[in-house]
């Protein structure tokens, strides 16, 4: 079992195995970015890091710096949905009928 | 170069897995099934406690729009369309590893199923401490159902995770994101609607009177939150729990007698009558004669037909008006009989205000507002509001009692949505 000794396991220690990576720098920053939809991959490079961190800033409710900085290196930590936040099939099919499948999704079906 | 490819490998991953947002990309049925798949389990609550906080969070989405949702535990699998299971990293057949502790907590795929890191240390409702498994099984529930990431402070879909509140509910914009995906807002005919009226007494011995509003439909009702235009949290409740000894299907009408000499409830079903004592909050079982409830119409209404349509109390000339297909009985409390030149026409009653603007009989319920100061009639998902003496004064080529042209229920009294029979209690 985890270890713990409260009673309402609120002390449970959890091996440094199962503990998700914690983002501290900047190519850490960019996967998270590119994962939840912020950065796009045609974007120019040397635009990107700045103007998706200043969005993802934006939309976080932190200052808008475009500078990796603590806020924002907190606000990425934070346990968070794993659905990106935007969007990258600019076309969408319609569906007609419920989906059904196993848990390995690919394309709805019509 | 590494970035550019890094960007293009994550970017195929995620075609195969983007929540995109449609008014039309939504599923195509009102009642969907779900599931807590077997082989995934959480470790850290009981399978009744996950189950039972799986089936509260999906009324709770039931509850702000025209989905129900019932739980499937025998189908076939294939036929279940939401999936719910826990796991850690590689996981459930998934493609998307879950990260440990930390970070990401759950996801969800449109149409599809949900899952959730059990890395996490989710906990019940009653807890303060961890991660709310309502509050995420809501959230993704939400994904699943076609929203994407709402920024907006107070929403259920904003991605990042909020500590614990007091409470949480669906507000007035995730309800309108969820029904405009899905065809607006919950329709339906109503069995009756009316005011209930409360007295109480304050410390220093003053009388208030209160009221609340009632919709009942078959054998369920919701209080209607007037001040804040929605219906109280977690209705609708069985009949049966609420008012005792009324019919548990559902009743045709609502009374209530209140002049100054009288005052009664009364509920009307089929051919009788129950009056309603709201000291005890039960019907009577006798009334001031010693005879039973229920009694028939015919008996305690001399001249009234039965079964009725509706019926409202006019506190103008103590009059109560019964409605029964396109005819109309003003019955006088004073004389206990039926008022002269009764039955009439509905339409000689309550003209059209717009010519062919008329429910022409059948009504299903007339209901006087308190809030509105007004009578209203309904008719399946219409309703037509009664010109006022008010309204007359200032607009004097209305018609007495004309009805003004019709409008939708549901853009008047809001979110008043149906749950699965199977969900009335979880």
């Amino acid at each position: 079992e985890k270890l713990f000794h409260n009673r309402d396991h609120s002390d449970m220690q959890i091996p440094t195995s199962h503990q998700a990576p914690v983002i501290t720098d900047e190519y850490e920053a960019e996967l998270f970015l590119s994962r939840y939809g912020f950065i796009k991959p045609t974007q120019r490079e040397e635009i990107q890091m700045k103007q998706t961190l200043k969005e993802f800033q934006m939309v976080s409710g932190l200052p808008v710096t475009g500078v990796f900085d603590d806020a924002t290196k907190d606000a990425m930590n934070k346990p968070r949905c794993g659905v990106p936040d935007k969007e990258t099939d600019p076309n969408p099919h319609v569906v007609t009928e419920s989906h059904i499948g196993g848990s390995d999704q690919s394309q709805p079906l019509q | 170069n590494r970035r550019r490819h890094l960007a293009d490998l994550v970017s195929k991953k995620r075609q195969k897995r983007d929540l995109t947002e449609s008014g039309y990309m939504a599923f195509s049925k009102d009642v969907l099934r779900w599931r807590l798949i077997g082989e995934g389990y959480s470790s850290q609550l009981t399978v009744d406690e996950q189950r039972y906080i799986f089936r509260l969070a999906f009324r709770m989405w039931s509850e702000v729009s025209p989905l129900e949702f019932v739980e499937d535990t025998w189908s076939p699998l294939e036929d279940v369309d939401i999936k719910l299971g826990f796991g850690t990293g590689r996981h459930l057949g998934c493609n998307q590893k879950f990260d440990g502790t930390g970070q990401e907590f759950a996801h969800a795929w449109f149409l599809g199923d949900i899952h959730f890191d059990d890395d996490e240390h989710f906990t019940g409702p009653s807890s303060h401490t961890g991660i709310s498994l309502l509050k995420v099984a809501v959230h993704e529930i939400g994904h699943v159902l076609g929203l994407p990431h709402i920024y907006r402070p107070g929403s259920i879909m904003q991605p990042s995770y909020l500590p614990h509140e007091s409470s949480f509910e669906m507000d007035w914009m995730d309800r309108k994101a969820i029904q405009h995906l899905y065809a607006g807002g919950c329709k339906g005919r109503f069995s009756t609607v009316f005011d209930w009226i409360r007295k109480e007494k304050t410390p220093y011995g003053d009388v208030k009177i209160r009221f609340n509003t009632y919709f009942m439909r078959d054998g369920w009702y919701w209080l209607y939150e007037n001040r804040n235009n929605r219906t109280r949290y977690g209705d609708p409740v069985a009949l049966q729990i609420g008012w005792h000894g009324i019919p548990s299907d559902g009743v045709d009408a609502y009374v209530h007698v209140w002049s100054r000499r009288r005052e009664a409830v009364y509920f009307f079903k089929g051919l009788q009558f129950w009056r309603y004592d709201s000291e005890n909050d039960r019907v009577f079982r006798h009334d001031s004669e010693g005879r039973r409830y229920p009694r028939l119409i015919s008996e305690g209404f001399p001249g009234i037909p039965s079964p009725i349509d509706s019926a409202f109390y006019d506190r103008r000339d103590s009059h109560i008006y019964f409605f029964r297909r396109a005819q109309v009985y003003a019955f006088s409390v004073e004389t206990n009989s039926l008022a002269s030149g009764f039955p009439k026409h509905i339409r000689d009653v309550f003209p059209p205000v717009e010519s062919g603007d008329h429910p022409d009989g059948s009504i299903d319920a007339a209901y006087f507002s308190y809030s509105h100061n007004a009578l209203f009639l309904l008719k399946g998902t219409r309703f037509w509001r009664v010109v006022g003496s008010r309204e007359r004064w200032r607009r004097p080529f209305l018609p007495r009692n004309g009805l003004m042209p019709h409008k939708e229920v549901d853009q008047q009294w809001f979110d008043i949505c149906d749950v699965h029979p199977t969900s009335l209690k979880l």
